[in-house]
């Protein structure tokens, strides 16, 4: 319902007012805090209808005097003075506002978050090109600065402020608001929100922070399927890769337990930017050089310790109701089970979902199944070990998962076998018990491979993460070092390291730099 | 191919944490300035 | 809400918000003639002081140049009484590079600065607990000294804390 122009005119006027006290000299807080509560006595700091209004029309009264000054003068400062204005009433408000006896300091905090997710939202879907996100930016830097530091005392509410915009953010992800995508991508990144998210609160804000960027990597997906970049896309995509090498550098472990989820949402083309979420390691192990000579893994410490995943491994599998069936076969290993035959067929997607995603295959039920399944056979093996320490290197391999893989690789087309190869590529990491069971899965299939061409596929899934620009993951390396250099898998005679004179130094340029 | 991420204008092998300097997704350069430094009210 | 993505993010259909992909691309266009710069996220860098000192014209009216130089601070830093200069110019010259300069020089000397006491902490020891998200043990930390009579001035001071939990949450 419109506003009655009288409340409009009331607001100007307060929000007038504001700013003559904003311009009084500072060291006062007398004015700011007897504002506040005529505000409250006035009854629009309730949280209701009347206060979504009062921000809405304050916002509104800003955002328009930014395009009024910005036309005119183009000075940025000037133009910033009404959003700055705001946002500091803003921070005042949730600073001096009485609150009823248990209620939270911050419980305006969310109600003024949405409506100004509201309002940019319907500002983006009237004015779409001519939409200007930088008043909305300021507003959001002013406020993660000044709010965001509000009562350091309290953890709690630290990080009730964290997750508050971050649920805003996710509100305003590209895909909703797309014209606001640059602003949003520095606003999440930046220092004054995306480390805090990360530090302390025993690690609350990490799953915010993830969704956060399955959000722009969703966004993204379909520019970076083809691996061609127009300008606009490729300003994106560096964007995006200074972001993760940030993270790379100060928070591998975020990367490291949510490598799962980015993995699902990142284009197969995104070979480099998938390496560096791949490449991440917890900050306090030491990695052995890969090309050490007789480096044995097997005995790394490491390669017994199970990586922590924070992504949902198996939730793909349990929406395709087919994890109660995955189960079932790998307890049973039952013979003549439909199971094997009609795997093929539920990894396809439907016509119409094909066309839309550019693959003819699910691939996040492909990285969840391939996952789910060697995780089972991982624990399965870790108990055998402990009650038959001496198991005969053919029963290492749980038999029933190896079946799947065989299956897959076996019935699957090029693209299939393809995404599935990547789906046990993507496990190569650090040194942990996944690293060492898909490496050894992968080396497994090489050797065992009735066709070349499956021998050939996966050299070049291994290739191709290894000829880009660094980084590349550990476990990729030892994989593709164990390859060349093993005179069991007959590497260097297979027919594809010789089809033609580029393939051929390619290959010897690989294995020097990999030492 | 990827691209030579040392170009990006981030020093990838500083000892210090990169987000305190962090600029912007846009930006060759780092921050100038440092943190935000919060100070008891009387020394403003 | 957190946790899964969904079964397939290829599959998801174009409603609820979620527009097309050359729209997005249009969209996108339009922001990058748009971007945010650099000043939109900087604060004001000035400093006021409270009670400015009345010197007459012949003193210098803004701050030499070298002040801006890191090479100053750190002749500061290396200097035996040269503490006390970083606490001035970090207490006393908010929101200014010089600011920042002196508290590099500070954690230079180890110095560390906790937001919720606001104050500069050393340690005295090797910390006695050590977890991700606090260290315990003895520490020094900078301090103001009241001064209760005539004898007693009125100052800075480094006190010692035994048995002091410094929270991660807290470290600047």
């Amino acid at each position: 319902e419109p506003d009655a122009s009288t409340f409009q005119k009331q607001v100007s006027l307060l929000f007038a007012d504001w700013y003559r006290i904003c311009e009084l000299p500072a060291g006062n807080d007398t004015p700011s805090t007897k504002f506040i509560l005529q505000l409250h006595q006035n009854g629009l700091l309730r949280g209701d209808d009347m206060s979504d209004r009062f921000f809405r029309i304050l916002l509104e009264i800003s955002v328009s005097h930014f395009g009024e000054v910005m036309q005119s003068s183009q000075q940025v400062q000037s133009s910033f003075l009404a959003i700055d204005i705001y946002s500091k009433l803003v921070y005042s408000i949730l600073k001096y506002c009485p609150v009823d006896q248990g209620s939270s300091k911050l419980f305006l905090l969310p109600k003024i978050l949405a409506v100004t997710v509201r309002s940019i939202q319907k500002d983006h879907d009237e004015k779409k090109e001519d939409f200007n996100p930088r008043p909305y930016f300021r507003l959001f830097i002013n406020w993660l600065s000044d709010i965001g530091s509000l009562d350091p005392l309290h953890d709690g509410v630290n990080f009730q402020v964290l997750s508050a915009f971050a649920n805003a953010f996710h509100a305003l992800q590209p895909l909703k608001v797309p014209a606001f995508s640059f602003a949003w991508l520095e606003l999440v990144s930046h220092r004054t929100f995306m480390p805090k998210l990360l530090t302390g609160n025993s690690q609350k804000g990490w799953p915010f922070l993830h969704r956060l960027l399955v959000d722009l990597f969703q966004f993204m997906e379909p520019f970076l399927r083809n691996a061609e970049l127009g300008e606009l896309i490729r300003f994106l995509y560096k964007g995006t890769l200074r972001v993760l090498l940030v993270l790379l550098h100060d928070f591998p472990e975020f990367l490291c337990d949510y490598h799962f989820s980015f993995c699902d949402v990142i284009p197969p083309s995104c070979i480099q930017m998938r390496n560096i979420i791949l490449s991440a390691f917890p900050r306090n192990m030491r990695l052995p050089d890969p090309s050490t000579p007789n480096l044995k893994i097997d005995l790394l410490e490491e390669m017994s310790q199970a990586p922590r995943i924070l992504s949902e491994v198996d939730a793909a599998i349990k929406a395709k109701q087919m994890k109660a069936d995955v189960d079932e076969y790998l307890r049973t290993r039952q013979q003549g089970s439909p199971f094997l035959g009609e795997l093929k067929q539920r990894l396809l997607l439907s016509p119409k979902e094909a066309a839309h995603a550019g693959t003819r295959y699910n691939v996040p039920l492909i990285n969840s199944l391939v996952l789910y399944v060697g995780m089972q056979a991982i624990q399965l093996l870790q108990a055998r070990n402990r009650s038959q320490p001496q198991s005969l290197s053919s029963d290492l391999v749980d038999k029933a998962a190896l079946d799947i893989f065989q299956t897959l690789i076996i019935e699957l087309d090029t693209e299939g076998r393809y995404l599935f190869l990547n789906a046990i590529a993507n496990q190569l990491r650090y040194p942990n018990t996944h690293t060492h069971y898909f490496s050894f899965i992968l080396l497994y299939l090489f050797s065992d491979a009735h066709q070349e061409i499956i021998q050939e596929q996966i050299t070049r899934v291994l290739l191709e993460r290894l000829i880009v620009n660094r980084p590349h993951p550990w476990g990729l390396l030892i994989t593709f070092i164990e390859l060349i250099k093993n005179p069991g898998y007959n590497f260097w005679n297979r027919s594809f390291t010789r089809c033609a004179p580029e393939i051929e130094k390619l290959f010897e340029s690989v294995s020097r730099s990999c030492g | 191919l990827g691209i030579d991420l040392t170009t990006l204008g981030l020093n990838l092998n500083s000892s210090e944490n990169l987000h305190k300097t962090f600029a912007s997704p846009w930006s060759d350069e780092p921050a100038k300035g440092g943190p935000d430094f919060s100070i008891p009210e009387c020394y403003y | 809400d957190l946790g899964a993505i969904g079964d397939s993010i290829s599959g998801t259909p174009n409603s609820g918000g979620m527009h097309d992909r050359l729209y997005n691309l249009q969209m996108l266009e339009a922001a990058y003639y748009k971007l945010p710069q650099p000043k939109d996220s900087e604060r004001a860098r000035s400093y006021t002081p409270r009670h400015p000192a009345a010197t007459p014209p012949s003193y210098p009216q803004v701050q030499a140049p070298i002040v801006n130089n890191p090479a100053f601070w750190e002749r500061i830093g290396l200097d035996t009484m040269g503490t006390d200069t970083l606490f001035f110019a970090f207490y006393y010259q908010p929101n200014t590079y010089q600011q920042y300069l002196a508290a590099k020089e500070l954690k230079k000397q180890s110095w560390r600065y906790h937001r919720k006491f606001n104050t500069w902490f050393q340690r005295h020891e090797e910390p006695k607990v050590a977890t991700d998200e606090y260290e315990k043990g003895t520490y020094v930390y900078f301090d103001f000294h009241v001064g209760s009579d005539e004898l007693q001035q009125q100052g800075w001071c480094q006190r010692i804390k035994t048995d002091f939990t410094f929270e991660y949450n807290y470290l600047e």
